[in-house]
């Protein structure tokens, strides 16, 4: 696939110039930094704040209920903003709603992860969460150490590409647009979008002398965001049956997108 | 419809996240 879009770079669709290529990236990077919960500023300003031991400790001690409530709601928080991307993504809008509804459920929360590399402090793996950095160990309580570890490891994965905004947004835009996700009405069209907005990621990357390989690499991360989506459900799940009381008092949105 | 109604309500409002 990714040799037919360098096939495709050469030789562009008739329906679509370079000036659409640079047009849709346009767009795709004002949705994205309009639709990001805090800018990069914002976060280079953070990025001291780290949690000390005793805090650590008193959110390690909560309970199970208590820190997944606490993530569920930041999550849902998030997902609100991501929901905003997709509808200013020129196209989205077009799709029939059922098709909306489908690529949100199935690509906010891969959408979520890439986002979250601006939230991470590579430099002592810890994670921006309830106005604190904060490490692994800190999710303790959730009771999901291989879920907290994978996500830092594909966060840190991420972190190393060190995507710019622009690559950032298209490769977000990318894939929440993904046509294999089931039960979509219209797959051919989503299929359309996406592969124009891989071309313009790929147009971006070249044109900003990126590597070679800097698309394969984040292409690469798909399969890990898929697993990591896939254990957040089961873990939900789990979650549900020893504490159905708890899961029904998540975020309405929050019961909407991971619900079956 | 109904089982994704927040989500159908978040689509076709025109408000930011902030304001939400």
């Amino acid at each position: 696939l990714l040799g037919r879009r360098r096939a495709l770079l050469d030789h562009l669709p008739y329906d679509c110039s370079i000036t659409d290529l640079e047009n849709i990236t346009q767009s795709i990077v004002k949705s994205h930094l309009e639709t990001c919960q805090y800018s990069s500023e914002d976060m280079k300003r953070f990025t001291w704040v780290q949690y000390s031991p005793e805090e650590t400790r008193a959110f390690q001690n909560k309970s199970a209920e208590w820190m997944w409530q606490q993530c569920a709601h930041h999550i849902t928080n998030a997902i609100q903003y991501v929901v905003e991307f997709a509808k200013r993504i020129a196209g989205f809008m077009d799709l029939c709603q059922n098709d909306q509804i489908i690529l949100l459920k199935a690509g906010c929360l891969e959408v979520l992860l890439i986002r979250m590399c601006r939230a991470l402090n590579s430099n002592n793996n810890t994670i921006f969460f309830h106005g604190k950095f904060a490490s692994p160990q800190f999710f303790k309580a959730l009771g999901c150490d291989d879920l907290v570890s994978a996500v830092f490891e594909l966060g840190m994965g991420l972190c190393r590409l060190q995507l710019s905004d622009e690559e950032m947004a298209l490769f977000s835009a990318a894939v929440l647009l993904s046509p294999d996700r089931p039960w979509l009405t219209e797959g051919q069209k989503v299929h359309k979008l996406q592969e124009k907005v891989y071309l313009a990621l790929q147009h971006s990357l070249q044109k900003n002398g990126a590597s070679e390989e800097k698309l394969d690499k984040m292409v690469s991360k798909l399969p890990i965001m898929k697993s990591i989506c896939n254990l957040h459900v089961d873990k939900l799940e789990f979650f549900r049956l020893v504490h159905p009381e708890t899961a029904y008092s998540f975020p309405p949105l929050y019961r909407e997108v991971f619900g079956s | 419809k109904e089982k994704h109604k927040i989500l159908h309500r978040l689509l076709q409002n025109s408000t930011s996240p902030v304001e939400l």
